[in-house]
């Protein structure tokens, strides 16, 4: 995170804020809910406190604006830029303005009020841009379904005015560290030739853009996808790739998803009501045969018949002999399964069964 | 295929734009290409590279131009 310069701060912890007028594309009601989630977001982790006023000069007030709006930081129409903030002070301390060329929506469509509202009262509050991906005070527009604070911002602001009086202290969610040691993955699958690590609300994959490797957000790619999967695997021979969570799963072809998902695993896969999630699922290219994990068991189902194969489940200690009890995560390379456990990562030859190599789980980015 | 000259003339704009936008680029410097030499504007460049965790090349490349196209706040990313 990183504080304004003169780190500039409000002296007083009561606040109020006025909305000036509203945007044409959403209720009074939705402009009023998304504003207010916004302050709640920030008061429940500081001592601060936000009172909406409905006339007067407020600390904070908030306005729809084109172009130039006498600012001297004119709007840029449709896109670009979509809002600002000022810093705490007097005056146009504290005021934000939104691009009122923007569609200002409620939903995961460009763009969620309450997502950039967020962001803008951190300027509001003290806050300059962070540096981190999964953090709200972030410059660029994410939307990946739940507006929350990540710890970034948590620290930032509490660094500000400290923490609030709430007994149990809220947390966010931290963003991967692609070369942290102790990284482990949620899901991996090989997508169009590609390898991508699945973690939280993130992926992670390899190129050559990136010093290490590029994270982003899931929903850049799936925004429909839940954060959190817990398996995925692709048919090369259909160019489908299939993610799992709980009993659902979800199949998508490139960053279309396919129709008629999710989908349950039960009725789909033929898996006993005993299995509650899939923690692992990786399909062998030459055979079609896909290898389903859960627990210290595996399962084995032919992606030609469509159907399970008998005698399943098995012993995963049994056929895959090294590499424990549970897996993570799994996928395939040149006919070799790429086995995940915690922070260790197996190559393992099917055919031999044998494991060919151990090395860390982030061994694939360039650390 | 080479951008054609329209693309790379819309391209240094988009990129001197958001550098005077965000990074404090004063108006009027000499616009960046991809033959940019060194000056002002490759040291900004540079700056926007680096807060985004992108390969410092200090040149306009694909990456730097995806993230310089998505929409954003209006607030610069360094103390004005």
């Amino acid at each position: 995170f990183v504080l304004t310069p003169g780190n500039p701060r409000w002296e007083q912890a009561q606040l109020t804020y006025r909305i000036e007028n509203y945007t044409p594309d959403l209720s009074r009601a939705d402009v009023d809910h998304a504003i207010e989630k916004a302050f709640q977001l920030w008061s429940d982790v500081t001592p601060l406190t936000f009172t909406k006023v409905s006339e007067g000069q407020a600390d904070i007030m908030l306005s729809f604006v084109r172009r130039d709006h006498d600012d001297n930081n004119a709007f840029d129409g449709p896109g670009g830029q979509l809002a600002h903030a000022y810093q705490p002070g007097s005056g146009i301390g504290g005021d934000v303005h939104f691009d009122e060329d923007e569609r200002w929506t409620k939903d995961f469509r460009n763009y969620n009020l309450f997502r950039v509202a967020a962001h803008e009262l951190g300027h509001s509050l003290g806050l300059a841009h962070s540096t981190d991906i999964g953090a709200l005070m972030y410059p660029s527009y994410m939307f990946s379904g739940d507006v929350q604070l990540a710890q970034d911002d948590i620290n930032g602001i509490q660094a500000i005015y400290g923490a609030s009086q709430n007994p149990n202290q809220p947390v966010g969610p931290q963003t991967p560290q692609v070369c942290d040691s102790k990284l482990t993955f949620d899901a991996i699958t090989t997508v169009r030739g590609e390898i991508m690590f699945f973690k939280d609300r993130f992926y992670m994959r390899a190129t050559p853009f990136y010093p290490e490797a590029e994270l982003n957000f899931i929903s850049v790619f799936w925004p429909h996808l839940p954060n959190g999967l817990q398996a995925a695997y692709e048919v090369a021979h259909r160019d489908e790739v299939l993610f799992f969570k709980g009993n659902k799963y979800w199949a998508v072809q490139g960053q279309d998803m396919l129709p008629g998902y999710p989908k349950d695993i039960h009725s789909s896969f033929g898996f006993p009501r005993s299995v509650k999630h899939i923690d692992a699922a990786v399909s062998a290219e030459q055979t079609g045969k896909t290898y389903f994990f859960v627990a210290n068991k595996y399962w084995r189902y032919d992606e030609y018949k469509r159907s399970m194969d008998a005698g399943y489940p098995k012993k995963i200690a049994d056929d895959f002999p090294g590499i424990g009890n549970k897996v993570d995560a799994v996928f395939e390379k040149d006919g070799f399964f790429y086995f995940f456990h915690g922070t260790r990562q197996y190559k393992f030859d099917p055919k031999t069964q044998r494991i060919l190599t151990l090395q860390k789980a982030n061994s694939w980015f360039n650390c | 295929f080479p951008a054609t000259s329209k693309t790379q003339e819309e391209e240094e704009e988009v990129v001197q734009k958001y550098l005077e936008n965000y990074y404090n680029l004063k108006t009027g410097w000499r616009k960046i290409s991809k033959q940019t030499g060194p000056g002002q504007s490759v040291e900004k460049l540079k700056q926007m590279q680096e807060f985004f965790g992108l390969k410092v090349t200090g040149k306009p490349d694909a990456e730097t131009l995806k993230i310089m196209k998505q929409p954003r706040c209006g607030v610069p990313d360094v103390a004005n």
